[in-house]
């Protein structure tokens, strides 16, 4: 899935502004409605039919041209709707089509309006063929149901459906007490910050841990903040260390005396696990592409271990020093990057070693280096590509989701 | 097979509306034919089909089911 962009709220409200002339309007409604419902039921979404007024999310049907649209449809077949990314809300379908229902004769109303909605929430074209968010419409299927990539794609941008959430949800919209909620650790600044945990994940992104949040690493800066547990649901924040091995597609997280092992963004069966032979409260971790093996830093020493082999692990851990020649003591993450080097990190620094394992020259360097940060002049108070914790406030919804309160 | 005129703008038209091909933003749209192939490459891997470069029937019946209006982010620049 791809994300074009989120709402900052999750209780939404949309407005049918007219029908098409091919359904009786309680059936075409119905379609609409149901369309919303395969997007609340596997996120912490809520969504309001009003009637008049503005609303969100607006739907739509017009024809060729519309003077309320900038982009014109193509008569039957070829497109048969398009919508707009968050926050905007427009959702139009193209009037010339045979919307239809419970047929398969014509273009499915129900499954074209769940596509859109998934656009006019934040969802991109999937690459799965069968998924829902696919460009192409893959016809009336009777028993239709969210494909598991379009489900990780909105959780990824909302969270996971809570049953007790919507409870506590339903409640609040009726009483309007406020909930009493955890709140995450502060918003950290990417530019700024000490870093918990860093790793060069699938397809070669690179992760930042910081408390609560994680945030990916490009070369045009620091990706948007994420809760940790909202890309790895049951993973807490404030971690030790992260590192993913491409020998056997697992992320391993850890914290005090716990593991957890993901693959991709599902955590493993029997995950988390008591960390037994080796020291809890780990400083660091990262895959050496190698020797195909997990090191393991905490303090002066480390350990090697096989993921795939039962490890002795009796005679470590063993001195950083003695492998990997000039970093320091007790690193806050440590990873082996793309570009085939290991990079250590510690306070605001990093260091880069050569082929020998051996501190760089000109290293340690700031890590606003590593985040592609520009830096800061006195009259400037947001230079583009900076993360300002301003700039990251719009983007966030910094409410905890339903799962942060189970987990907290 | 080399293409007719009339079939290499409809072409054209597909990979540039559901941005397999970026129109440039100055000068003339004058695609050199590796970035077709390459276009058509990504259209193909994203639809499932043998990717090849070139204009197949597979290609062109892919390119003619009804779809949603919004772009495609499967170009290599977006994969990459």
């Amino acid at each position: 899935f791809l994300l074009l962009g989120r709402w900052r709220k999750k209780h939404l409200t949309y407005r049918v502004l007219n029908l098409p002339s091919t359904l009786s309007p309680s059936r075409a409604r119905a379609a609409l409605h149901q369309a919303f419902k395969y997007w609340s039921s596997v996120a912490p979404l809520t969504f309001r039919e009003v009637k008049a007024g503005w609303a969100d999310i607006r739907l739509s049907f017009h024809g060729r041209h519309s003077p309320y649209c900038s982009n014109s449809f193509d008569g039957p077949g070829k497109v048969l709707a398009h919508a707009d990314i968050p926050e905007l809300g427009s959702v139009h379908f193209d009037n010339d089509e045979f919307w239809t229902e419970g047929t398969y004769k014509g273009v499915n109303l129900r499954i074209i309006a769940a596509h859109e909605v998934g656009h006019a929430l934040g969802l991109g074209h999937s690459r799965y063929t069968q998924a829902l968010m696919a460009p192409v419409y893959a016809g009336y299927q009777p028993y239709f149901r969210l494909h598991p990539d379009d489900v990780a794609g909105i959780q990824a941008l909302y969270g996971k459906k809570n049953p007790e959430a919507e409870d506590e949800e339903e409640e609040i919209r009726l009483s309007t007490v406020s909930p009493v909620t955890t709140k995450p650790s502060p918003m950290p600044n990417p530019c700024s910050t000490e870093l918990d945990a860093m790793m060069l994940g699938p397809r070669g992104k690179t992760y930042a841990f910081k408390g609560d949040y994680v945030w990916t690493v490009t070369d045009s800066g620091p990706g948007p903040l994420f809760r940790v547990s909202a890309l790895w649901e049951g993973l807490p924040g404030n971690l030790d260390a992260a590192v993913y091995s491409p020998r056997t597609g697992w992320i391993h997280f850890f914290k005090g005396n716990k593991v957890w092992r993901y693959v991709g963004f599902r955590m493993s069966p029997g995950f988390p696990m008591k960390l037994n032979r080796v020291e809890p409260n780990l400083d660091a971790a990262l895959y050496w592409p190698v020797n195909q093996k997990v090191f393991l830093f905490k303090g002066s020493g480390y350990w090697q271990w096989d993921e795939l082999a039962r490890t002795d692990f009796s005679r470590y851990p063993k001195p950083i020093k003695e492998l990997f020649t000039g970093v320091p003591d007790r690193p806050s993450a440590a990873m082996s990057w793309q570009d085939g080097q290991v990079y250590f990190f510690k306070g605001k620094e990093y260091w880069r070693l050569n082929q020998q394992l051996r501190v760089a020259k000109g290293y340690p360097r700031n890590v606003t280096h590593w985040m592609h940060c520009r830096p800061q002049t006195p009259d400037t108070n947001s230079l583009p590509g900076d993360v300002t914790p301003s700039s990251t406030v719009t983007i966030l919804d910094t409410t905890p989701s339903a799962a942060d309160l189970v987990l907290d | 097979r080399a293409l007719g005129s009339t079939e290499k703008e409809a072409v054209l038209d597909y990979l540039l509306q559901y941005g397999y091909l970026q129109k440039p933003l100055e000068g003339a749209v004058d695609f050199r034919l590796e970035d077709i192939t390459e276009a058509l490459r990504a259209f193909q891997e994203a639809s499932d089909l043998p990717v090849s470069g070139q204009m197949d029937d597979d290609t062109r019946a892919r390119m003619k089911l009804p779809r949603c209006g919004l772009e495609d982010p499967f170009n290599q620049k977006t994969l990459k």
